[in-house]
């Protein structure tokens, strides 16, 4: 709590959660699967 | 004027002086008239020792306290402090009988000497944070663009 | 009340009331020790005169009657003395400020003065700490900062990878083609549906 009261406070009180941004990419990467899965089986059927 | 060794030695020398010329033979004589009666050139010879004597030991003392206490020395000095001071008319700075008050003059140096490091000590602190901060703020920009690149993506593939 | 010339005991190393009294008893003492040689230098004498009626109790009265008179001479002259070493010799003028007292002139700071000024170094020690602190979070969040964007920038150049791959098997776009795609698939559904028709 000690840097709350230095030059940078604004800054180091506005820091991101950068957890939550990583686990914001993991359900990317789940759409992106699901969206390629089915894609695949689209075209499977029209194959 | 004349310095405070001279003075000592002046004033001393003076009260040897006048001692001895209170202790006259004819003094001497008239206490030790019995013996003045019997043998007067004795008597005369005894009081020239006695003079002597007295004026050897004593000079010899003083001579010693002068050497033991660094009289000298210290009056040279106490000279040249009086001469040094004398354009100060006001009274100067004296104990004021609390020590611990005292002290606290004796320490404000130190304390202004540690507050000017702390204060630059500080200021190179605050720069430096300060282009820390100019970097993490860089890098969240940096981050946010990439979010927005990969989000950019999706919805494309969406 | 006797003045304990504090001030001057802080520069000579003793008072000059020390001073003083040693040259008292430099006086005192060797005038008493000389009389008693001069006593016994008469005695002496007086035993090698034959037939001396003057006893030793006699010669210790004169011894006595002389001594008496030197010490009172010497004590009114002693007052003179002890005046012009004190006063003169002795003392140090008020204007005076000993060197190792200098500093309490130059910084003439007061008890409530010295407080402030000790606040005043807290505070910045506090600061200083602080600041340190937010250094190393700063830091901190700097290293962090590496980590997710090398993970964000796999998962673009994933992206990257996949679009790669796309073109490499002729598919530039994976919309049109899928489109294209789709549209053909229906003709040839028609076609089938044609000549299924034309069979029967």
């Amino acid at each position: 709590q000690e840097h709350l009261q230095t030059s940078q406070a604004e800054v180091l009180s506005s820091k991101p959660n950068y957890q939550q941004i990583l686990d914001e990419q993991g359900e990317v990467l789940s759409f992106m699967q699901l969206v390629l899965e089915e894609l695949q089986q689209a075209v499977k059927l029209l194959q | 004027p004349p310095t405070r060794a001279q003075l000592f030695d002046t004033v001393v020398d003076t009260v040897l002086e006048k001692l001895v010329a209170a202790g006259s033979y004819e003094r001497f004589a008239s206490c030790y008239r019995c013996f003045y009666k019997l043998q007067p050139e004795v008597t005369k010879s005894i009081h020239e020792q006695f003079i002597f004597q007295l004026q050897a030991s004593i000079k010899e003392e003083i001579q010693e306290v002068k050497e033991e206490g660094k009289l000298e020395m210290l009056f040279d000095a106490l000279d040249r402090l009086v001469e040094e001071a004398k354009d100060q008319q006001e009274p100067a700075w004296r104990p004021s009988g609390t020590p611990e008050e005292d002290a606290l003059s004796a320490m404000v140096p130190y304390l202004l000497k540690h507050h000017s490091y702390l204060q630059r000590v500080l200021k190179e602190k605050v720069e430096d944070n300060k282009q820390l901060a100019e970097a993490v703020l860089a890098g969240r920009g940096r981050i946010k663009e990439l979010q927005q690149l990969i989000q950019a993506r999706r919805e494309a593939w969406q | 009340s006797v003045s304990p010339m504090a001030y001057e005991a802080q520069f000579f190393g003793f008072t000059p009331q020390t001073c003083v009294l040693r040259v008292y008893i430099a006086f005192q003492d060797y005038l008493f020790e000389i009389m008693q040689v001069v006593e016994n230098v008469i005695l002496k004498k007086l035993e090698a005169v034959p037939g001396c009626k003057v006893s030793p109790l006699r010669i210790r009265k004169c011894t006595e009657k002389f001594f008496v008179f030197m010490k009172e001479q010497f004590n009114k002259l002693f007052s003179n003395l002890e005046t012009v070493l004190l006063q003169l010799v002795l003392s140090i003028p008020p204007n005076v400020l000993l060197p190792e007292d200098k500093v309490h002139e130059q910084y003439p700071y007061s008890k409530e003065q010295f407080q402030v000024l000790q606040g005043e170094v807290q505070e910045l020690q506090r600061q200083c700490r602080a600041e340190a602190a937010a250094g190393q979070a700063l830091r901190a969040e700097l290293e962090e900062q590496k980590v997710v964007q090398a993970e964000l920038e796999k998962i673009l150049q994933w992206f990257a990878g996949l679009e790669s791959i796309c073109r490499e098997h002729g598919t530039s776009s994976v919309k049109e083609s899928f489109t294209f795609l789709t549209q053909n698939s229906k003709k040839l559904q028609d076609v089938l549906k044609d000549v299924e028709k034309k069979s029967r």
